[in-house]
């Protein structure tokens, strides 16, 4: 059975989208076979990995409400050993949707369930928010990856969603643990960044991975074109940084 | 009876809060009286002008749901002309309470008629989401406010955004309109940054104020001191460019 590992943070904009696609290249890239799945209406991850919308007309959204099976949505990306299950612009609407289904929050487990054996690891970006679809994720998960931006706003959210993942683990998934937590964004000449990172690593302990992720102009301009970072710019800062993270976070896994 | 401008936009992490909060600072340093709510559940806005916890025990979940009426949740910020109805931890629960209520759009609506008469604008930050809690903003209010990343990612739920708009307002809202985008975190020795900005102003012309916001740490630096940057560091280019983007929003209601 493959790990299930979700991305989530309700802060928004610290980085979820982009440590989910370069971390699955990464994991890819080292021979793990990757599944990314794109939970956020906002199909980010699926446009950072070159998914055309006419590509998207069997997605997350058919597989979460029963429509379709896995299968039929997995996409292949042209990177090897990596596929992903798009977002789709119905997916909006599918939290109100998801509200009158019975067992709501473990839908997106039952459409994973039996489905997942061709894969070693499934990646799951979420959108920025507490709601049904995080709450299906980190359901389904084994666990849970928070990108932490290095600013001071992004600190403040952190004890909500520690609450939440404790809460889903009490009542309705009980192996659920963090995995770990990655600093992106980090300017070492910014006081402000120095701090933030003081600050968690003194709170979270080994919780947090030792790789950082650098603010680095050429991971911002990757998904422009429709490629992760370690595709379009390999020697990159970046490149380097979300390949240690992916060694990291594979030698925690081999440690479990 | 005042303006009301939401601040909105589902891309996470775009400069909502601090585009709300200084905004709104700004409106105030020029003796207008303006209302900040705090609509999103992780209270960035509350925290950015200093309300603790103990000053959120009424808030606008109270308002939202008909518990309280509107001036029970005012807390003044210590700045002349600024008061904020801050968020609470129960907003976060708000979005799967609404959907049960007869008109759920319009809670924020009826909560807010008849209870406006002492500010000239009330500006609305919101989450990063087109749930029921931005929905709530877009019915009640006369007008968007939208800040846009300068990054390719956030260029991509503008679309969706657009059509949200125009759906509320064939619906819901016939008078609501875009007042305005404003580009945030514009960085100008980065290619990416201009050539979004050029698209932008191609795409929506008039639309887009000439004021930019420029990416400065004291602007990141000030919510940990409970301030808005005009606050905080008047000198900095951030407050300069709060204050400018005051005027511009200022001529264009008066043009209205
Ligand atoms: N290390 C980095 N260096 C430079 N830019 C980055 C870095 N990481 C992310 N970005 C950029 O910052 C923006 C926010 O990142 P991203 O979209 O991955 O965050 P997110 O948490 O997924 O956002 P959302 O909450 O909207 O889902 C994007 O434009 C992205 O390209
Ligand atoms: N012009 C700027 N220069 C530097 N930092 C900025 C600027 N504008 C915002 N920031 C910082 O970027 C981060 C994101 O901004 P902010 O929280 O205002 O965005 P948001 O859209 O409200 O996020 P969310 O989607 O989570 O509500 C914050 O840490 C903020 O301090
Ligand atoms: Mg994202
Ligand atoms: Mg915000």
């Amino acid at each position: 059975r493959p790990r299930i590992l979700t991305i989530s943070n309700q802060k928004g904009g610290v980085g979820k989208t982009t440590t989910a696609v370069n971390l699955a290249t990464a994991m890819a890239a080292v021979n793990k076979r990757v599944l990314l799945i794109d939970l956020d209406p906002q199909g980010n991850a699926s446009t950072s990995l070159g998914i055309d919308q006419k590509h998207r007309a069997v997605n997350i959204y058919h597989v979460l409400l029963g429509d379709a099976p896995l299968s039929d949505a997995v996409v292949p990306t042209g990177i090897p050993n990596l596929s992903v299950v798009p977002s789709g612009a119905d997916l909006s609407g599918a939290e109100l949707e998801l509200v009158d289904i019975e067992d709501r929050q473990a839908c997106l487990k039952k459409a994973l369930e039996n489905q997942l054996d061709s894969w070693d690891f499934i990646l799951i970006d979420c959108p920025p928010s507490l709601g049904l679809l995080t709450l299906n994720a980190l359901v389904a998960a084994d666990a849970v990856m928070v990108p932490l931006q290095a600013e001071f706003l992004a600190l403040e959210g952190i004890s909500q969603l520690v609450r939440t993942i404790e809460r889903v683990r009490k009542t309705f998934n009980p192996n659920l643990e963090i995995q770990g937590i990655v600093l992106t964004m980090v300017d070492r000449r910014n006081n402000l960044s120095e701090q933030v990172e003081s600050d968690v690593r003194e709170y979270f302990g080994t919780k947090v991975y030792t790789t950082t992720i650098p603010r680095n102009v050429r991971i911002s301009e990757a998904p422009s074109h429709g490629k992760p970072v370690l595709i379009y710019d390999l020697q990159s800062k970046g490149s380097k940084a979300y390949l240690d993270l992916a060694g990291e976070v594979l030698k925690r896994e081999q440690g479990l």
